[in-house]
C-alpha cells in the first residue's frame, strides 16, 4: 500500500458520478464506501482507495471532469504500520 | 489476563491466548466453547459469560470480526468481555442484567481472513475460501446468510470484495454460526454484529425497504442508544434500517437473524466517518469502545428489562 491515497469525493451531478463509475471499473480501484458502484449517488459520500501507479492520473481525470476531492489518507502504509507495530512484544 | 492491552490490536494468536486466560482466570463465570471450524480448519471459539443461578436465562449474541479489515471489531469483543468482568460486582447496571441473561460473544468469526490481514494483506474483507480452481479467494460472509441471499448488493464474481459464495451458507463459518444460532433461538433477544465504519446502528432488514413488524421498537431502543452515547461522548451515531441509511444488501447476519425469529437485532458500524476508514489508529480503540459500551448495555438493558 506504499503511497496508495484514500479520497473523498461527493459528486454533485450524474454525470459525474457516471465518470466515477467509469473510473472505478476500468481502474479496477477499491471502493471502500460505498461497496459497489452502481451505489454512487451525487450529494453522497465517496471513499476510494487509490493505488499509488494511479494517484496522478486519478487526480488528473478528476480535474479534467472537475470533481473536486480531498486526500483522506496520503499514505495508506504509512497508517497499517502505524496500526499493527512490528514489534509485538509490546504489546505485552 | 493481567497485563493484556486492550488499546492495541492482536493478532490471532494472542486472542486465542486470550480466550483460555480469560476462561481459566473466571472459571466461575466464563466458559470457551467451540463453534466450528474455518475453510483453513481452524478452530472458531464463542465465549459464554453466565452468571450461576438456578433460573432459566435469555441470551445475548454478539459477534466480532466478520470482515477481516475490520479490526475494531475483534477489538470491540475483547473490550467488552473485559469491561463485563471487571464491573459486573460493583455495577448495578451489569449486575442486573447478568442476573437474567446469558452474554455470548465471539471475538472473531472470520479466522482465517484476520490473520490474512495480519500477515498478508491489511485490506482483506472476505474468508479465505478458494474459488475457480484456486484463482479467486473469498466470499463475504456477511452476504453469505441465508436472507434474501444472491438478491441485493451482492457479486457472484468471486474476485469482488461482496462475492455472496456459491449458496447460502456456502460457507463453514457461516454455517457454524447458523447451527448455533438455530439451536438456541427460542432463547436468543438480542442478536449484535459488529462491524466499521460509519458510525451508524443498522435496522433489518438490507434486503428490503420494508419495515419489520417491531420496526418502531427496533428503532426506539437503537436510537435510544444512539443519544446516549451521543450525551455522554458527544459521537454521533446515525440510526436507520440499513437500505435506507446505508445500502442495499442481502445475505447478511442481521437481516437473518430477525428473520428467524430473534426480536432484536443490530449492526453496529464503528468508528469513524472516514478519517481513517478501514485502518482507524490504535490510539482510536479506547474512544471507541468506551462509547460503544454504553450503546451496547444501552441496548441490552432495554432488552432485560423487557
Amino acid at each position: 500500500y506504499n503511497g496508495d491515497q484514500v479520497l473523498h469525493i461527493v459528486p454533485e451531478t450524474l454525470q459525474q458520478v457516471q465518470h466515477l463509475q467509469h473510473l472505478h471499473s476500468t481502474l479496477l480501484l477499491d471502493l471502500w464506501k460505498p461497496l459497489l458502484p452502481e451505489d454512487i449517488q451525487a450529494g453522497e459520500d465517496l471513499h476510494i482507495r487509490v493505488p499509488a501507479s494511479l494517484v496522478q492520473e486519478v487526480k488528473d481525470s478528476l480535474d479534467q471532469h472537475t470533481i473536486s476531492y480531498k486526500i483522506l489518507i496520503h499514505d495508506v502504509q504509512e497508517l497499517v504500520d502505524q496500526s499493527a507495530p512490528k514489534d509485538t512484544s509490546s504489546r505485552n | 489476563p493481567e497485563n493484556y492491552n486492550y488499546t492495541q490490536y492482536h493478532p490471532m494468536e494472542e486472542i486465542y491466548t486470550w480466550m483460555a486466560q480469560i476462561q481459566k482466570s473466571n472459571s466461575e463465570l466464563v466458559t470457551q466453547h467451540y463453534l466450528g471450524e474455518t475453510v483453513e480448519n481452524r478452530t472458531i471459539y464463542y465465549l459464554q459469560i453466565s452468571q450461576p443461578s438456578d433460573r432459566t436465562k435469555k441470551i445475548i449474541w454478539m459477534d466480532c470480526g466478520i470482515h477481516a479489515r475490520e479490526w475494531i471489531s475483534p477489538a470491540f469483543c475483547q473490550w467488552f468481555v473485559k469491561e463485563i468482568l471487571q464491573n459486573y460486582e460493583s455495577d448495578p447496571k451489569i449486575r442486573k442484567f447478568l442476573q437474567n441473561l446469558d452474554l455470548y460473544i465471539l471475538p472473531v468469526l472470520n479466522i482465517d481472513g484476520y490473520i490474512y490481514s495480519w500477515e498478508t494483506a491489511r485490506l482483506w474483507r472476505k474468508n479465505r475460501s478458494p474459488h475457480l480452481n484456486g484463482t479467486c479467494y473469498g466470499t463475504d460472509l456477511n452476504r453469505n446468510f441465508n436472507s434474501s441471499w444472491g438478491t441485493l448488493g451482492v457479486s457472484y464474481n468471486c474476485s469482488s470484495e461482496i462475492f455472496c459464495g456459491t449458496g447460502p451458507e456456502s460457507e463453514p463459518e457461516t454455517r457454524a454460526v447458523v447451527q448455533l444460532i438455530e439451536r438456541k433461538k427460542s432463547d436468543i433477544l438480542c442478536y449484535l454484529t459488529i462491524h466499521s465504519y460509519g458510525q451508524y446502528i443498522l435496522t433489518p432488514y438490507g434486503s428490503t425497504t420494508e419495515p419489520p413488524s417491531n420496526n418502531e421498537e427496533l428503532m426506539h431502543v437503537a436510537q435510544t442508544a444512539a443519544a446516549a452515547l451521543r450525551e455522554k461522548y458527544g459521537t454521533s451515531y446515525e440510526v436507520g434500517s440499513t437500505s435506507l441509511i446505508l445500502y442495499s444488501n442481502s445475505g447478511s447476519s442481521r437481516d437473518w437473524a430477525h428473520m428467524i425469529g430473534i426480536p432484536f437485532s443490530y449492526t453496529f458500524e464503528l468508528r469513524d466517518k472516514g478519517t481513517y476508514g478501514f485502518i482507524l489508529p490504535a490510539d482510536q480503540i479506547q474512544p471507541t469502545c468506551e462509547e460503544t459500551m454504553l450503546a451496547v448495555t444501552t441496548i441490552i438493558e432495554y432488552v432485560d428489562q423487557k
